[in-house]
């Protein structure tokens, strides 16, 4: 049968490796061959090879002597691909739908021995980590080792591509869908040889599609993160993704930085120390002050005047709110203000364990990009005009915030405060004007018989951030000093606190 | 939404935990710095790169370290007469024919040689050449020795051992130590 | 909830969880330095 010769075939190429060097002249002869044969040339012939190949290479792994050589197959068929990948003639077809095709056809096999009694997820990781560990080594140095001049520039041009394909797959083999293969999938999209690659590929190229594949992995916790025990399998995972998140935090932090929006979006929402993690990332060669001194003023603070980098822009999620917004932050009006506060109700509860609640009725999302989006905005306009147009409790990116506070439900209330102290962060324009937001209304005299509540929802989320352990961000403990220096209300005898000694205590010590 | 809600996560009551409230170790969290540790941050006091080096997302898959990215320049390649071989890259296949070549490497080849290569022409080779430059090979230690030309060793009574002292080859610290000990003369070779 | 059979599947692939080694770089033949030889068993005979 075709199937048994092309068994023959990659059994003959498997054994060739064993016997010559990778960069032998015979090895380039017997993929000639298998080209003129048609095998590697037509592409339906080509994808059924593949698949032979590769279901052949597992079952060698399945069979083989665990303690002896498992990978000797796979690690063939990797080379093999990388082979056709850089050396194939691509005038027909393009080098992309090549790896597409490759990836699709890995796909279809995975797919199948996933269902199995058998399946184990260990050849496929080999299989794709031999894939960005063969690219990594020939991209070095703009592809300097690949000798041909035309190839290399081809090459060159495709390894932004070649990055972003491999994240599209990576998204198909995700838990939700693979759950068989949850543990080799974290241990892929934060393997060393295409994690930090597709950080720092050229113009941020690889942080959408990277981002897509921490917000799965994000989602799948969220999914069976439920409250009391955790199963084990779950934990583990948990471990896995703080691990990695603090790596990325350590190396390239402008990521977290600048995808924070997106990755709120997603994150658990009793997670409350990788929500620290991710928001405690600081710029690279940023000296920052020191957050515990009490005699800091963010007033005095140089890097308070400068805009943070965004990524993603959150104006492109607000819909059929950007209007009503940006009209109001220009002139503010009532009726604009009615128009936002409905559109940010749901129409269906959103079940999201969260402590203290189960679900939601407002618009997460939108509550996040309606604040992020005020808060660029006023950030802007400090830069354009002045400090006074926007540290001012008459502004109208002020009076937006105040109003959705005042009017909205004891759950809108806790969203927005929410989200406004996430956005103290390190020191930028954003962690200082928020402070100043989230200080007057503390304090504020407006708010009239609301002000109870609104204290004391400010307070949880405030302590949310800091009751966990470290890392705490640089804003929150900065408006934290702040709050507790404050001279117009004194925390400790609110009633709200007074009714709560496991509280009372905490800030009776700090 | 109000303060309320944290007290479960103030008093940390494994009670509470088990009566379907939060797994802490997601909401408080734990300490970091054992993992920050495994995960090499700081290193050396220093900030280095993390994920070039990352081998698994968790310490107990970590197991051993991983080849990073790296690039050998041409001119490294195929250099011709490296370790005294007509042939590149060099082999050694001969014990008659090859111990000449053997006998011009310096002490340190000879171990690196010995340990990188077991069961091969070459661990012979370099066993034979050190027991020509008086070192002898300690069975259990599985450890090189020679004598410390400052001191003489004093023989015991029977006759199967001697206490004196001696110049190791460690082969873990890659240099060589003076060390006090009790030789057994059937434990050499 | 998680359905039963993808708990058995999530908890098979913390089992078979790939390690370091299986993330290292691919087996390549390469000439060997030295061809083999029957060497002393008290010998290391791990490189």
């Amino acid at each position: 049968t075709v199937n048994e010769k092309y068994s023959l075939v990659f059994t003959e190429w498997v054994k060739l490796l064993q016997k010559v060097d990778i960069e032998d002249s015979v090895v380039l002869i017997f993929i000639k061959q298998m080209m003129d044969k048609g095998i590697l040339s037509e592409s339906d012939n080509m994808i059924k090879f593949m698949k032979c190949a590769l279901e052949l290479s597992v079952s060698s792994f399945k069979e083989s002597d665990p303690t002896g050589e498992v990978f000797t197959a796979i690690d063939a068929l990797g080379k093999l691909i990388i082979k056709l990948l850089i050396f194939q003639e691509f005038s027909d077809y393009y080098r992309g739908d090549f790896l597409n095709t490759i990836y699709s056809t890995i796909l279809l096999v995975f797919a199948e021995d996933h269902e199995q009694e058998t399946f184990n997820e260990r050849p496929y990781f080999r299989l794709l980590s031999n894939l960005f560990y063969e690219w990594s080594n020939i991209r070095g140095h703009k592809f300097s080792s690949i000798k041909d001049v035309k190839i290399r520039k081809e090459l060159y041009t495709f390894d932004i591509e070649f990055y972003n394909i491999s994240a599209t797959y990576l998204h198909s083999f995700q838990p939700f869908a693979f759950p068989g293969f949850s543990f080799a999938w974290v241990s892929l999209i934060s393997h060393r040889m295409f994690l930090p690659q597709i950080l720092r590929l050229p113009d941020k190229s690889g942080w959408e599609k990277l981002t897509l594949l921490i917000i799965d992995l994000f989602k799948f916790l969220d999914q069976y993160t439920k409250r009391g025990i955790v199963s084990d399998a779950i934990s583990v995972v948990y471990k896995g993704t703080l691990r990695v998140i603090l790596g990325i935090s350590n190396d390239v932090p402008d990521f977290l930085i600048e995808n924070h929006y997106e990755l709120m979006n997603n994150l658990p929402a009793t997670y409350f120390q990788l929500k620290n993690v991710i928001l405690s990332s600081i710029p690279k060669k940023k000296i920052v002050p020191n957050p515990y001194d009490p005699n800091l003023n963010m007033a005095d603070v140089e890097l308070c005047q400068q805009k943070p980098s965004i990524f993603y822009d959150p104006v492109k999620d607000l819909q059929s709110l950007k209007k009503p917004v940006d009209n109001y932050l220009r002139i503010p009006s009532n009726s604009l203000l009615k128009a936002i506060l409905n559109g940010l109700y749901r129409t269906e509860y959103d079940v999201k364990i969260g402590v203290g609640y189960d679900y939601l009725s407002i618009d997460n999302k939108l509550v996040r990009g309606v604040v992020l989006h005020v808060g660029i905005e006023a950030g802007l306009e400090n830069e354009r005009t002045s400090s006074s147009a926007v540290f001012n409790t008459k502004s109208s990116y002020y009076t937006l915030l105040y109003n959705l506070i005042n009017e909205g439900s004891t759950e809108l209330r806790y969203q927005i405060l929410q989200v406004m102290l996430e956005q103290l962060r390190y020191p930028n324009i954003h962690t200082y004007w928020f402070s100043y937001v989230l200080l007057n209304m503390f304090t504020s005299k407006e708010f009239g018989s609301n002000i109870s509540e609104i204290q004391e929802i400010m307070l949880r989320c405030l302590l949310e951030r800091v009751i966990v352990n470290k890392p705490h961000t640089w804003g929150i403990i900065v408006f934290f000093t702040q709050l507790l220096q404050n001279k117009e209300v004194n925390i400790l005898e609110l009633d709200f606190i007074k009714n709560i000694p496991e509280i009372e205590n905490i800030l009776e010590q700090s | 939404f109000g303060l309320k809600a944290l007290i479960p996560l103030i008093k940390q009551d494994p009670q509470g935990e088990k009566n379907g409230q939060y797994d802490h170790s997601m909401t408080l969290g734990a300490d970091l710095s054992s993992m920050l540790y495994s995960l090499g941050i700081p290193r050396d006091k220093q900030h280095h790169r993390v994920l070039d080096t990352f081998q698994s997302p968790w310490a107990e898959t970590s197991r051993s370290e991983v080849e990073p990215k790296f690039s050998i320049p041409d001119s490294f390649n195929n250099i011709s007469n490296v370790l005294q071989s007509n042939v590149t890259p060099p082999c050694f296949d001969s014990i008659q024919n090859d111990q000449q070549r053997v006998a011009l490497f310096q002490d340190e080849t000879l171990f690196y040689l010995f340990y990188k290569h077991p069961a091969t022409v070459i661990q012979e080779l370099t066993y034979l050449e050190l027991r020509k430059r008086n070192w002898r090979y300690h069975k259990t230690l599985k450890a090189w020795l020679t004598k410390d030309p400052m001191m003489e060793p004093i023989v015991s009574q029977d006759g199967l051992s001697e206490k004196g002292s001696y110049v190791f080859f460690d082969p873990q610290r890659w240099e060589k130590c003076q060390r006090d000990f009790l030789l057994f003369y059937n434990a050499i070779m | 909830e998680m359905p039963q059979s993808m708990l058995s599947q999530l908890e098979s692939s913390l089992l078979n969880c790939p390690d370091s080694l299986d993330a290292d770089s691919p087996y390549l033949y390469r000439k060997p330095l030295s061809l083999p030889h029957p060497t002393s068993i008290f010998f290391p005979n791990e490189p």
